[in-house]
């Protein structure tokens, strides 16, 4: 755990444009 | 026995064989080499729906393999062209004219395979000559059978040669190692004179 | 001494492995084999703002590599997604349900780095496997040390069988080798059964 036990809060929306992936319904062929 | 000198001589020849594409040969089919897809005539590419790419939350597309990238030379689990059932069609032009003598199949190692197996592989196969992008029957060049047992990387000789030159060639796969559902092509290539 | 025949099986077994993506193990986590980024949770990108994409000398934006690059097999000097600080967190989903039984960091090798040195690499660093994405505390798999004076792959064994079986886990970095700024990771794999 990070020192002090500091807890990580979810991420922010803000932040580079990135194009994610993600699989919705089965792994790819 | 060797000494270390023939030893490293024989490290460093089947490293660069391997630097070379690991075969050494040219291949014709290769799309940055000159090599593209045509057609796949009447197969259709197995979609899953499964890839789904996303920008800020908001779904855009999803991602599916097309079969040029059974001409790109990245082999990685999933990187693979899909078709709907076991029998498909590629039509190939080459990057040049050439007497076809020689056809490698690549499929990902089963021991990379996620499933523990490669039941997706193509099996039977043939390879036809074509004079003409839409030319229904072309002419034999060879029968094959890729072997679920065998090398990754497997490489097949052209009957007797036809004598007669291509720039296209038709791959038709008859069949493949038990998918009920779609067989992928990860790599096709095409050696010649 | 050894004959020319041994020499060349050796030779050939270990390309036969350094071609099954070095390993000859699945990478449960890679992408293009099923596997996704769920979430850095706190962790932010390191934003350079250094590389301007422009076309017809026009710019349109920076550009940074995401976190998806941690699951994609290139790692290229730069390939890498950069973290703010030493701390990151990187939740990962598998392409399949499976018992973690080790995982592989990769670095790019020092060799290769421009400033050679690699400060940037991460040093202690943790798996957690987690039961859904946003669960906080998962089952601890196994606390390592990626050592910088290593090899650039290093595999790490989990503890003792968690008997459990995951689809997601979470790596957690908490320090890196003195880079003040970011941390950067080129490649995580999981491995299991």
């Amino acid at each position: 755990p990070p020192p002090g036990g500091t807890p990580c809060p979810p991420p922010r929306l803000h932040g580079p444009l990135h194009l994610v992936l993600s699989y919705v319904n089965g792994p790819p062929p | 026995g060797i000494t270390e000198a023939q030893a490293l001589a024989i490290v460093n020849n089947a490293l660069k064989l391997y630097s070379q594409d690991r075969t050494g040969m040219v291949d014709f089919a290769l799309e940055s080499g000159g090599g593209s897809i045509l057609s796949t005539r009447c197969s259709e590419t197995y979609e899953t729906k499964t890839a789904l790419i996303s920008v800020f939350g908001i779904p855009l597309w999803y991602h599916s393999q097309s079969p040029r990238i059974v001409i790109q030379p990245d082999i990685y689990p999933g990187n693979c062209w899909a078709f709907k059932g076991s029998q498909g069609y590629l039509v190939v032009r080459l990057s040049m004219m050439i007497y076809p003598t020689a056809f490698t199949i690549e499929h990902v190692p089963k021991t990379l395979s996620p499933t523990g197996n490669i039941t997706s592989a193509p099996k039977d196969f043939s390879v036809y000559g074509l004079d003409s992008e839409y030319q229904e029957e072309g002419m034999l060049l060879g029968q094959f059978v890729y072997d679920q047992e065998g090398e990754s990387l497997q490489l097949f000789q052209a009957m007797k040669s036809p004598g007669k030159a291509f720039q296209i060639v038709e791959l038709r796969i008859f069949s493949n190692w038990g998918h009920p559902e779609y067989t992928c092509l990860y790599r096709f290539r095409v050696h010649g004179e």
